[in-house]
């Protein structure tokens, strides 16, 4: 059991450390907190975007927190993958360029699973391969405005 | 294996039924503030099982129900295909209610199952409630959110 | 004491239906649980955005939370203006149309009170005055690049 | 009346002493993740004691101290202007590491003073914590998430 749980952990450990630096060119990593017995302990995050100190996970800005948690999901997706990812407006904290290196990640994914992301920022959508428009005309009822095709 | 096709029936905004195709790769949904974006992924979290009605939302399951007609159930089917242009599996789920409350009925390609029997063949294709594969709107902060402890509890799931 | 509540509530209701309006087109107003006594229930929020049918507060989407609550909050800002409002991204949840809505109402207020609103959306800040801009170009360290000055 | 100028120094993210200066009207604050917008709210929300430390996303008051250097203490001043060019009223808060814990000062007009003092002359210009002129991020939704009776209460508190 703390075996399948160790060889787990360092594979998702292994991910996490190139998929963070890939997002915001930083320093990451997964830390247990009881590295001898670590079912008795917690699991905590030590990330350091570029060009800072190590930070408290609490302390972090909106944008870094997304972003961090993000690099853990592709960090298991690597480990574990499922056939679909739905995410719902994951990019509403970022900036532009946060926005756009968060699109460009999905894109790369996106050949080994398959991807459907609810965004209004243009990174995002600028990135898929195509957009499903819905929209509420009248009165409230949900209609698929038929899907846009990019590039 | 990806997600081929939603039928959505009388579930939340969406009055008619709608069938919303799906291609592999890379797909945005987009639309206006309150056009039914979001009940779009919890019409996944519902059919699959994956979520209780609190996180939809809704305080009692027939919250899910289409309130524009008078229509008293609703249903979602998720169909999957692997590639070929086949479909090699299909959950659906159907709530109705009763003068007793409600009855939440499940479908596995069809055939009436059960809660279980769908997770279990899920969980052959690595879809579970705890893999992360699926973030509502505003929960992409949650995983750096929770306490350490829930957050191994993560990887004590996946091994 | 009930008496100086009613006045209170009466003149948030009339400022809330009016401003609600403003944002999205469509009815909305602030309702007492129990009328006869309003201190022993509390205080709820119908809104019918424009065309649809009236909805459970829960069931809103983000977009349409964010602007209900900050109708409420500008209602009870003009029956008692605060000196300064400072709003750290509140237009993270809104479309591109919902997001000028509530840049050109901030804009319309700020002739009243002074408005210091963090946000990465570009409605906002082109409706700005000016704009603080802020960065941490080398390890970690705050500083404030100066101010924008517009039109 | 408006806030005319921040004086931050060691607070959080602001290893250098920092004045902000601030004009009537409309002001955005722009800028990079992480590169310290939240954290000018912060430092008002925490000069004025308008929150606790909790919600400062510290989880005990010498989290708000700088960590880039060895100084133990903070400080944020907030000037406000009516108008004329002149400073009518400053409130300081300044915290400081002890061996025993960290003591917190208050300064009204640059002579000291305590928080209830602080409070007293804020609310004659309708500053309270009840009074939701400051919003936090991912707050703005705050008002329809709390219970009925919660939000009653902003109304009692304003009566
Ligand atoms: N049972 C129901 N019957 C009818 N309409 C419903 C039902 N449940 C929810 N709705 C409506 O669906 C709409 C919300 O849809 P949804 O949350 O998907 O919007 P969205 O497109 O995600 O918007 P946003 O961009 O603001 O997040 C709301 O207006 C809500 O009132
Ligand atoms: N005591 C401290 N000493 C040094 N740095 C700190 C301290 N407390 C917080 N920080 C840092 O300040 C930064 C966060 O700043 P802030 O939350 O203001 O960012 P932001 O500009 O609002 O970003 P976003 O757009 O992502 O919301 C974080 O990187 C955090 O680690
Ligand atoms: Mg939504
Ligand atoms: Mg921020």
């Amino acid at each position: 059991k703390i075996k399948s749980f160790r060889e787990t952990y360092d594979q998702i450990n292994t991910n996490f450390k190139v998929i963070f630096n890939q997002l915001s060119d930083g320093e990451g990593r997964i830390v247990l907190e009881n590295d001898i017995n670590p079912l008795a302990g917690g699991l905590t995050i030590e990330a350091q975007p570029r060009d800072k100190k190590m930070q408290r996970l609490e302390s972090m800005s909106g944008g870094e927190k997304s972003l961090t948690a993000l690099a853990f999901v592709f960090a298991i997706q690597r480990h574990m993958p499922a056939p679909f990812y739905a995410f719902d407006e994951v990019d509403m904290h970022l900036d532009g360029i946060n926005s756009e290196k968060l699109a460009h990640l999905i894109k790369s994914q996106s050949s080994n699973a398959q991807f459907i992301v609810v965004s209004l920022r243009k990174p995002m959508i600028e990135a898929a391969d195509r957009t499903i428009g819905v929209t509420q005309k009248n009165s409230g009822i949900t209609k698929v405005t038929g899907v846009r095709l990019h590039g | 294996m990806h997600i081929s096709k939603i039928e959505i029936d009388n579930f939340k905004s969406f009055a008619n039924p709608t069938d919303i195709p799906f291609l592999q790769g890379f797909t945005t949904v987009s639309g206006p503030n309150g056009s039914g974006k979001s009940n779009i992924i919890d019409s996944i979290l519902f059919c699959l099982g994956l979520s209780s009605s609190k996180t939809l939302r809704a305080d009692r399951l027939f919250h899910l129900i289409n309130t524009h007609n008078k229509k008293n159930e609703a249903s979602v089917k998720v169909c999957f295909s692997n590639g070929t242009g086949q479909e090699n599996l299909s959950v659906k789920r159907k709530i109705k209610k009763t003068s007793a409350g409600f009855i939440s009925n499940y479908y596995l390609n069809d055939k009436t199952s059960t809660l279980n029997e769908i997770h279990d063949e899920l969980s052959k294709h690595n879809i579970s409630p705890g893999c992360y594969n699926v973030m509502m709107q505003g929960d992409v902060t949650s995983i750096i959110n929770i306490s350490a402890t829930e957050r191994r509890k993560i990887i004590d799931e996946i091994a």
